[in-house]
């Protein structure tokens, strides 16, 4: 499964 | 964490605290656009949905729940607070902001990561982020002179997405698979915005003047 992008950014 | 990011998002903090400091020290929001702050509470609502159920880390969690709670907060202050919202300018702050919201909402519903629910409201709140500024802008050109400490407010808010920019070019460098187009288009069409604003606000403090847009 593609890994999700983490959006980790504010 | 690089220290790009972490630069912008103090500076984006320092912003803030600024405006706050302004409402408070001088029990008045003249100057501020309403409209502006209520786009700014609802750029972070639809951001930040995943605050319950994806954790980053604290410093992240943390930041969330600041950005929520003050932009709440000044949005209360400037509509309910009874000292402070007699100073607000009702009628200098026109813009149709409704329209910000229409437009950049129908863009997410075709630009986005993927077609769910999060990921819309994610794009939303990126592009809305970037146009969020533009009532304030045209309310401090109606209003002529503009106070330092709101000067410095959008200085501040402008100088925060530069950073950023400073961070994508920096994660695109060093992680091989970073790609967020989204954010970074949206955050350079944002930081572009402010040119002009930048432009005056530095003649104005190369020439120690009283910072004042064209009308």
């Amino acid at each position: 499964v593609q890994n999700e992008v983490v959006k980790d950014e504010l | 964490m690089n220290i790009f990011r972490l630069a912008g998002d103090m500076t984006h903090l320092l912003s803030i605290i600024v405006l706050l400091l302004k409402i408070y020290a001088t029990k008045s929001c003249s100057g501020i656009s309403l409209k502006t702050q209520e786009l700014y509470a609802l750029v972070f609502l639809a951001r930040y949905l995943d605050l319950f159920t994806d954790f980053i880390s604290v410093y992240n969690t943390i930041m969330k729940v600041v950005f929520i709670a003050s932009s709440l907060a000044i949005v209360w202050c400037m509509r309910l607070h009874p000292l402070v919202k007699r100073s607000y300018d009702k009628e200098l702050d026109t813009f149709r902001h409704y329209f910000l919201i229409g437009g950049t909402f129908v863009l997410a519903l075709v630009l986005n990561e993927k077609f769910t629910l999060q990921e819309i409201l994610w794009a939303f709140s990126i592009y809305l982020e970037a146009v969020a500024i533009l009532p304030q802008l045209v309310l401090l050109q109606r209003s002529g002179n503009v106070d330092n400490l709101t000067g410095q407010y959008v200085f501040f808010l402008g100088a925060y997405r530069a950073f950023y920019i400073l961070n994508w070019i920096y994660r695109y460098l060093t992680e091989p698979r970073f790609t967020r187009w989204i954010a970074c288009v949206s955050g350079i069409v944002q930081t572009g915005i402010y040119a002009d604003f930048f432009y005056y606000y530095f003649i104005s403090w190369k020439n120690n003047s009283k910072l004042k847009l064209p009308a």
